[in-house]
């Protein structure tokens, strides 16, 4: 889940 | 989901609400700057493709469609809406897009954790909006009479960014792995852009004076 991490920002 | 996370998205979506407060209420974009408005909008163009891809959480989709739905709606008022137009300071707006836009593009496609379509449009995505709010900035300095609900945009604005800054930090220490150099260097050189910003609206505020930046 390292590269989905930041994905879930806006 | 941590307080900063939470307080900067409501600190994003209170920015919005102002600008739009201002855009259809008073009719008027006096001091708004289209040419960061257009920014945003391919901002959250391209940061979002993953909209139909990936599902992370109702709080999520619901927030993306917000800020896209608001930020084509507010570049439609001020290009298209009859009145609102006419309020459009077009020959002090005059920053170009593409200088923005170009160097963006190539150091999405030189620096970026994945070479996808995806992830070059995401990283790209991110360091525009590091430099999104520029033409925003420049036309704020060329006019005298900042109105109140164009300095509170800006304000706000730059507040989300803030804390931001400090939803990693929380992460950093909470979450295993959460190691993300990109979003963070470009978030902080956007916070920084604020900086100057930042103080001229403080000493304002302290001094009870109209907001306005030295040429």
């Amino acid at each position: 889940c390292y590269q989905t991490n930041s994905k879930d920002e806006l | 989901m941590n307080i900063f996370r939470l307080a900067g998205d409501m600190t994003h979506l209170a920015s919005v609400l102002v600008l739009l407060l201002k855009i259809h209420t008073i009719k008027s974009c006096a001091g708004v700057s289209l040419k960061t408005q257009e920014l945003y909008a391919l901002v959250f163009a391209t940061r979002y493709l993953d909209i139909v891809t990936d599902f992370i959480s109702v709080y999520n989709t619901v927030m993306k469609l917000i800020f896209l739905g608001s930020s084509f709606s507010i570049v439609w008022y001020i290009r298209h809406h009859r009145v609102v137009r006419r309020s459009y300071d077009k020959d002090q707006d005059t920053f170009r897009h593409y200088l923005l836009m170009i160097p963006c593009m190539l150091l999405a496609l030189f620096v970026h954790e994945k070479f996808t379509f995806k992830e070059v449009m995401w990283t790209f995505s991110l360091y525009l909006e590091a430099v999104a709010i520029l033409p925003q900035l420049v036309l704020l300095q060329r006019t005298r009479n900042i109105d109140n609900l164009t300095g509170q945009y800006v304000f706000l604005l730059g507040a989300y960014r803030g804390l931001y800054i400090f939803n990693w930090i929380y992460r950093y220490f909470t979450e295993p792995h959460f190691v993300h150099w990109i979003t963070w260097i470009a978030g902080v050189v956007q916070t920084l852009l604020y900086a100057d910003f930042f103080y001229y609206y403080f000493e304002s505020w302290k001094n009870n004076v109209r907001l306005q930046l030295p040429a």
